[in-house]
């Protein structure tokens, strides 16, 4: 589903230039939990960019869903994106001018999804996320956490083949952030893919698969 | 140090009014590491906006040393913060336009301490929380918890008084979380006095008092 072969990436800044990602070669079959986990600022944020088509390798292939992504043009990349995965960002990166209900319907109005259809998916969520009572407020109305819920209820509303989740409990207690994670693992059992980078090693353990990633390189 | 009588925040969005802090005593000694602990969405960051000066209660008295906070400007109450409090955001609110140097040198600048001092004083910081190497990036070229520790850096860098941290390992792998951990222990331990929210029952445990909010009311 998910192959790399030599897959890098580099940052070049004035006199700096960082290796984000160093020869990753990863392979990822339908149906995984895999946990990507490492030190703070080793890679793992650009490794789901990459991976997640929101970014592109500067060397090295990637095949998505046995497709080479190396040179599509961006358009190409974001369409393929839009239809097969749903994105939790580790900064959320909800949309200041739309409503809580708004950002999470975003992917269903995508898909095409007739409105009253829409209504009910997007409730059904925000309520089983405990923020049904937030629908019409914005994002910046709404405590570090709620707006990490409304991130994750965004990316799982589609019912996409892959969920890519960047530090998903980060803000979230511990009761909240089991409830995160046993409903990842439910979406991972009925047959979505999942990608998650975490520092937790609790959360990790919902995964059938640790990724150990460190200075750009895989290391387990 | 800090007294709170009744303190109470209220939002108000179309329909909906929410208590996010509701009639709050509070009392902390000199000297105290004092967490906060609840819930998301239960106040407790708008708890630590209040007691930081960064936003106003509704109603109730907020006694800052010894001062009656209730009534003064917003003008007042950002001078008596910028000379007492260090404030590490759940957001970080680093400066876009500003260099993680010069994020970090601010509150060095508004105390007058003369350039070199300032240099010394903010590359040892950055050394110390590894993120020397970033010091011409901007935030946006750094990793999530990168970010986090710049947020950190800047709060300490001024050697305020008090120390308030709304989740400060959040975005850290336990390493770093730790060092951060050790060094706000080593601040408390020579008289800094620390307000920390987190979610994290290891990062608590560097706390000599636990304060558990639920619903905007205190309950232990
Ligand atoms: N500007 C606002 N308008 C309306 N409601 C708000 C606003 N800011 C915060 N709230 C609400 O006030 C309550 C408390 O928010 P707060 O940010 O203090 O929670 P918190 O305990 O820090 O949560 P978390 O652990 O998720 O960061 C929440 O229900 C939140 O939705
Ligand atoms: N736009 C950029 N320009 C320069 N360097 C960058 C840029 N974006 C990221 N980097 C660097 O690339 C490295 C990897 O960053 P990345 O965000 O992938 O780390 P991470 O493992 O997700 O860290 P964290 O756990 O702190 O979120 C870091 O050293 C970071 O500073
Ligand atoms: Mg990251
Ligand atoms: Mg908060």
């Amino acid at each position: 589903m998910i192959r790399t072969e030599n897959l890098t990436k580099l940052y070049t800044t004035d006199e700096v230039e960082t290796t984000a990602l160093n020869k990753i070669n990863l392979s990822i079959q339908p149906g995984e939990f895999v946990a990507i986990m490492g030190p703070s600022g080793c890679g793992k944020s650009t490794l789901l960019n990459v991976l997640g088509l929101l970014d592109e390798p500067n060397s090295g292939s990637y095949y998505f869903l046995d497709k080479n992504i190396t040179g599509l043009t961006e358009k190409q990349r974001s369409k393929i994106r839009k239809q097969n995965i749903g994105f939790i960002f580790q900064s959320f990166n909800l949309i200041d001018e739309l409503n809580v209900f708004e950002n999470v319907e975003l992917p269903l109005q995508y898909q095409g999804v007739s409105a009253s259809e829409r209504k009910e998916k997007v409730m059904t969520l925000l309520e089983r996320f405990g923020i049904g009572h937030r629908a019409k407020h914005y994002p910046q109305q709404l405590s570090g956490g709620q707006q990490q819920r409304v991130a994750i209820c965004r990316a799982i509303a589609g019912n996409q083949k892959l969920i890519f989740a960047d530090e998903p409990t980060g803000n979230l207690d511990s009761t909240n952030g089991q409830e995160v994670m046993k409903i990842l693992s439910g979406l991972n059992q009925s047959g979505t893919t999942i990608i998650m980078v975490t520092h937790s090693e609790q959360d990790a353990a919902y995964a059938n698969r640790i990724v150990q990633l460190k200075d750009g390189m895989i290391v387990n």
